[in-house]
C-alpha cells in the first residue's frame, strides 16, 4: 500500500473578515 | 424563489469599501430620518451578506454599529464635523440591519431597523467614577431645569418667544449638585417681551428651531441657571400630502405645546447664546 505522506500547511494568521475595524471605541 | 446553485450570497470584507459605502449610505438614512435626539456616526461594521437580487443588482444585507455625537438632528452640521459622545458623558450606541439595494452602481436604503441604547451605568462609573449619569427626561429636577432655563432665554431675548420642542438629554451631576439639560425650542408668532398666554403662540410655519445647553445649580436661598442657545437656520415648509378634493395646498402648523415659565423664576445668571442664523 502507497501511502502519500501528509502535505504539512503553515498555519498563517487567520484572517476574519467580519466584525470589521472600531472607528472610536466599543461600548 | 426555488432553492440552487447561484441563488447563495457572497462573503464581502467588513471593511471592504464596497461595504462602507453601503454603510455611509445606511449612518446617511438614519441622520435624515431622524425626528429627534442626535445624529450618528459609524462605529463598525458587524457583518454583511451579499444577495444576488432579480433581475438585475446586489442586496447588501449589513449590520452596522452606531455612537451617538454631540450635534442634534436639526442642526446642519455635517456629521463628519460632529463629535462622537464620549464614554465620561455617558455614551449611546446603534445597533442596525439594514438591506441596501445596489444597482447600476448606485446604492438605495431598501429596509432600516435601528435600536439605540446607554452605556451601562457599571461601564461608565468604571471609566469614570464621578461622572453624572443619564437622567430620565421626566424626572422632575430635570423638567424644573428646563422650564427655567426656558423662561430665562426668553426673558433675556427680544426677539420671538421660544417654545419647548424637544428634552434631548439630562444628566444629575453630585458636584456641584446641578442639573445639566439639553432641549431643542422652536420660534413663535409670539414676541418674548410682550407673552402673555404662550398656549396662544403658534409655532412658524417656516420653522425655525434652536438648541440649548443649560445648567441649573441650586444655591442657598435660591437657584441659578446658565442657558447657552443657538438658533439654527429656518426649516423651509415642505409641501404636506393633502386629502383628495382639496386644491390649495396649506401649510401644516404644528399645535402650539404651551410651556408655562414658573412662577416665581429665580434669579437668574443668564448666559444667552450666539442667536446664529
Amino acid at each position: 500500500t502507497v501511502v502519500q505522506p501528509g502535505v504539512a500547511v503553515a498555519a498563517g494568521p487567520v484572517v476574519r473578515p467580519c466584525p470589521g475595524r472600531i472607528r472610536h471605541f466599543k461600548i | 424563489a426555488p432553492h440552487g446553485p447561484g441563488l447563495g450570497y457572497r462573503e464581502l470584507n467588513c471593511d471592504d469599501p464596497e461595504t462602507e459605502q453601503a454603510a455611509l449610505l445606511a449612518v446617511d438614512y438614519i441622520n435624515s430620518h431622524l425626528l429627534r435626539g442626535y445624529k450618528h456616526t459609524l462605529n463598525q461594521i458587524d457583518k454583511v451578506k451579499v444577495w444576488p437580487r432579480r433581475p438585475m443588482g446586489e442586496v447588501f444585507e449589513i449590520e452596522i454599529d452606531t455612537l451617538e455625537t454631540t450635534c442634534h438632528a436639526l442642526d446642519p452640521t455635517p456629521v463628519a464635523n460632529c463629535s462622537v459622545r464620549q464614554l465620561q458623558e455617558h455614551a449611546v450606541e446603534g445597533d442596525c440591519d439594514f438591506r441596501v439595494l445596489k444597482q447600476d452602481g448606485q446604492f438605495s436604503v431598501l429596509f432600516a431597523k435601528c435600536d439605540s441604547s446607554p452605556d451601562s451605568a457599571e461601564d461608565v462609573l468604571k471609566v469614570c467614577p464621578d461622572c453624572p449619569l443619564l437622567a430620565p427626561l421626566n424626572d422632575t429636577r430635570v423638567v424644573h431645569a428646563v422650564e427655567a432655563a426656558l423662561a430665562a432665554f426668553n426673558a433675556r431675548n427680544n426677539g420671538s418667544y421660544y417654545q419647548l420642542v424637544e428634552v434631548s438629554r439630562a444628566q444629575l451631576v453630585p458636584f456641584p449638585v446641578s442639573t445639566y439639560v439639553e432641549f431643542v425650542v422652536a420660534a413663535t408668532d409670539c414676541v418674548s417681551k410682550e407673552v402673555t398666554d404662550p398656549a396662544k403662540c403658534n409655532l412658524l410655519a417656516e420653522k425655525q428651531y434652536g438648541f440649548c445647553k443649560a445648567r441649573l445649580t441650586g444655591k442657598f436661598g435660591g437657584e441659578d441657571v446658565a442657558v447657552t442657545c443657538v438658533v439654527f437656520q429656518t426649516q423651509p415648509v415642505l409641501p404636506q400630502p393633502q386629502p383628495e378634493g382639496t386644491n390649495s395646498p396649506t401649510p401644516a402648523e404644528t399645535p402650539a405645546k404651551p410651556l408655562s415659565p414658573p412662577a416665581n423664576l429665580p434669579a437668574a445668571t443668564v448666559v444667552v447664546g450666539p442667536l446664529v442664523a
